[in-house]
């Protein structure tokens, strides 16, 4: 699962 | 993934696309400005340092990718292709584009989510996005009139970040802890900036004109 603070979008 | 965040990378692939057509099919890139694309690859390379540490899906990587090569390659080919940099407009293409460069990387430095390498690096990614259009945009007032493809690649590039704030707006409105302010705030900014392009295209398409900047 990606952590809140990952970057998803570009 | 929501449909105005999918429009807005769509969007803004066509516009690389539109300017790599323009550079391939007439061989030339007069009326774009070299320090624009500079900066886009910096923007890329400072944002995407995540591209093999955080997996987020095949389509992101992808698109990273994409975006990475576009924009070098389209420096690439500004500074190396000999029959495309003849037609570069070196001497109306003079902003201070190393200032932006600088300012932006201070700012991330003092405005950032984390103090991180690569949180300070987003941020300045995201800064330097905001202002990348200006020497283009000084270079469309120098030059005056706009050929057709230049203008639909600006237009496309000033509508894929506008289709982000919808993105923004919805996902504030349907995600409890989406908070995103840097990229919304700067998102703004550089949306602002192209306003009066916005303008002045819209009354171009509108009087099925010639799109010409006034000085």
């Amino acid at each position: 699962i990606t952590s809140p603070s990952t970057k998803d979008e570009l | 993934m929501n449909a105005f965040r999918l429009a807005g990378d769509i969007t803004h692939l066509i516009s690389i696309l539109v300017l790599l057509l323009k550079i391939y099919a007439t061989k030339s890139c007069s009326g774009i400005s070299l320090k624009t694309q500079e900066l886009y690859a910096v923007v890329f390379l400072a944002r995407y340092l995540d591209l093999f540490t955080d997996f987020i899906s095949v389509y992101n990587s992808v698109m990273k990718v994409v975006f990475i090569l576009s924009s070098v390659a389209i420096v690439w080919c500004m500074r190396r292709h000999r029959a495309v940099k003849r037609s570069y407009d070196k001497e109306l293409d003079t902003f201070r584009h190393y200032y932006l460069v600088g300012a932006c990387f201070v700012f991330a430095l003092l405005v950032h989510e984390k103090f991180t390498f690569q949180e300070v690096f987003w941020a300045f990614s995201i800064y330097l996005e905001a202002v990348a259009i200006i020497p283009q945009l000084v270079l469309l007032q120098r030059s005056g009139n706009v050929d057709n493809l230049t203008g639909q690649y600006v237009f496309f590039l000033g509508a894929y970040r506008a289709l982000y704030i919808l993105n923004w707006i919805y996902r504030y409105f349907t995600e409890a802890k989406f908070s995103r302010w840097i990229a919304c705030i700067s998102g703004l900014v550089q949306t602002a900036l192209y306003a009066d392009f916005f303008y002045y295209y819209f009354l171009s398409w509108k009087n099925n004109a010639k799109l010409n900047l006034p000085a």
